[in-house]
């Protein structure tokens, strides 16, 4: 049996799944449910793993990843290592419905989501500026370099890669690190 | 990350993401979330999925084109969800991940691996508040 309007979502993120029940509401489309959806994530930050603020990278900034897809036109936009720019899935909506392209990325993404008229500010916070002073305090574990010199295993960068790796097997290479991956932490 | 899929009064279909990533990330790495197919997938003929987890190696297996070309076959959401998960773990057995996924007639499932158990949200016509449902992974 039909059961629509539907909407669902990763994780306990109620909220999100409350604004995009609500735009469906008032009259709103699928897009524009799934954008202020994920951008009531972006605004609530949900479990530091969406928006400012959360996941550090080495350097200690915070980039955001977003992507929209119609599923009528097989439209899609998408932003990756967005910089300074709050408002990620708006920018992705942007991308799709104010250019020919499906990806736009890094500094140049920045400099297109300007351009759209998009804010640009910090993505810091003082919880993301003291989680990445942890990991320095803590020999940047964990890490996922591999393959490389120092060990990242064991000490913070810069890196250059361990010379010997074209010659080893499947077997002797360093395992792919993937055990910080938790319900705090992820994709 | 949060990966939302959409079907509105219409039985139209949208699906999105949005994430940080993971943390202490190598300068300019990007996860599977901003790949269609890989941290969403929608087609209006047949429903759409979301993925959320271990991102460089979802973005190698495209789990959400998976669950909806699955379902467009026949399967389920729940088992086109396991069926994507199960292609994941062959290769990569310590991996965490999920997915959830959706028939464009609104009917919904989801699987995981390595995160214990996987809590995700619903709201349908035949709700009175959003739902966060839980499969055990």
């Amino acid at each position: 049996d039909e059961v629509f309007p539907v909407v669902v979502n990763t994780w306990p993120f109620t909220n999100a799944t409350k604004t995009a029940w609500n735009v469906l509401n008032n009259g709103g489309s699928a897009l524009d449910a799934v954008e202020q959806g994920c951008k009531q994530c972006e605004i609530d930050q949900c479990d530091g793993t969406v928006g400012f603020g959360g996941s550090p990278d080495e350097n200690g900034e915070t980039t955001l990843d977003a992507m929209i897809m119609d599923g009528v036109t097989h439209d899609v936009g998408s932003v990756a290592d967005l910089r300074r720019i709050k408002d990620a899935i708006s920018v992705a909506r942007s991308v799709m419905e104010h250019s020919s392209h499906t990806l736009i990325a890094g500094e140049s993404a920045t400099n297109y989501a300007i351009e759209m008229g998009f804010k640009e500010e910090s993505l810091s916070t003082n919880h993301s500026k003291k989680i990445w002073e942890d990991w320095k305090n803590k020999n940047c574990q964990p890490n996922y370099r591999r393959n490389v010199s120092p060990d990242a295993n064991k000490s913070c960068g810069p890196y250059k890669p361990t010379k010997s790796l074209r010659a080893a097997t499947h077997k002797n290479k360093e395992p792919r690190f993937s055990k910080d991956i938790s319900i705090t932490n992820h994709d | 990350t949060i990966g939302m899929v959409v079907v509105d009064g219409n039985g139209n279909l949208a699906g999105g993401t949005s994430t940080n990533g993971a943390n202490h990330k190598v300068p300019g790495r990007v996860g599977d979330s901003p790949i269609a197919g890989a941290g969403a997938y929608v087609d209006n003929d047949v429903g759409g999925a979301a993925a959320t987890g271990d991102g460089d190696v979802m973005m190698r297996f495209l789990p959400s084109y998976q669950a909806v070309e699955s379902m467009r076959q026949g399967m389920d959401p729940t088992s086109a969800a396991q069926d994507a998960i199960k292609r994941i773990i062959r290769f990569y057995p310590q991996f965490s991940g999920a997915l959830v996924a959706i028939t464009k007639s609104g009917s919904y499932g989801a699987a995981c691996h390595g995160f214990g158990t996987f809590h995700y949200s619903v709201r349908n016509r035949n709700m009175q508040n959003v739902t966060v449902e839980e499969v055990p992974c």
